[in-house]
């Protein structure tokens, strides 16, 4: 996962 | 997104508006469980610590608002609603829940996708939420007979974590190095819960009869 991608799901 | 967690995020919100129905139009929580209810909202407010520090999109962080506010009013319904909190079946609902929150964080100490507060935190969710259905089962077990209401309300809300399996594996074969494995084995965990749920509501719904759990 891309850094400082955060959960994009709810 | 994909269509599958679109009908996933879509059936979690009917569920949600099927509960509230329920408890506005007949003013009533019987048959819900209102320990399930205070785990659901430990679930939102503890997953969504990003909501004022991640944009993801409008959409994501209405639907986020939409999640905490309705389980917050829910849970403050069935505790302080004069009419509502009157039918809360109170005798019935006594699972301990919170070893299930004890057990979820200890867990999410462990397991987790980094050692920061808002991972461990978002973590802690998902176990939290594969689980917060239990109190809600053992309920309508005592209790026996569940209105269509609160069939319907159960239904959907175990149906929408299996669209989201789907979409893990739409993901998975359509991204690259996409990997939720907290996200999917939790989520497969839940959705198994409900096994018992479905195959007496599909009996129930192919006889066009009344839902009924074996005691």
């Amino acid at each position: 996962k891309p850094p400082g991608k955060h959960h994009d799901e709810l | 997104m994909n269509i599958f967690r679109l009908a996933g995020d879509m059936t979690h919100l009917l569920s949600i508006l099927v509960l509230l129905l329920k408890i506005y139009a007949t003013k009533s929580c019987s048959g819900i469980s209102r320990k399930t209810q205070e785990l659901y909202a430990i679930v939102f407010v503890a997953r969504y610590l990003d909501l004022f520090t991640d944009f993801i999109s409008v959409y994501n962080t209405f639907m986020k608002v939409v999640f905490i506010a309705s389980s917050l009013a829910i849970v403050w319904c069935m505790r302080f609603h004069p009419m509502v909190r009157r039918s809360y079946d109170r005798e019935l609902d006594t699972f301990r829940h919170y070893f299930l929150v004890g057990a979820s964080f200890a867990l999410a100490l462990i397991l987790h996708e980094k050692f920061t507060v808002q991972e461990i935190f978002w973590a802690f969710s998902i176990y939290l939420e594969a689980v917060a259905i239990l109190p809600q089962l053992v309920l309508l077990q005592r209790s026996g007979n569940v209105d269509n209401l609160t069939g319907q309300y159960i239904f959907f809300l175990g149906a929408y974590r299996a669209f989201y399996i789907l979409n893990w594996i739409y993901r998975y074969l359509t991204e690259p190095h996409f990997t939720r494995w907290i996200a999917c084995v939790s989520g497969v965990v839940q959705t198994a819960l409900y096994a018992d749920f479905f195959y007496y509501y599909f009996i129930s719904w192919k006889n066009n009869s009344k839902l009924k759990l074996p005691a």
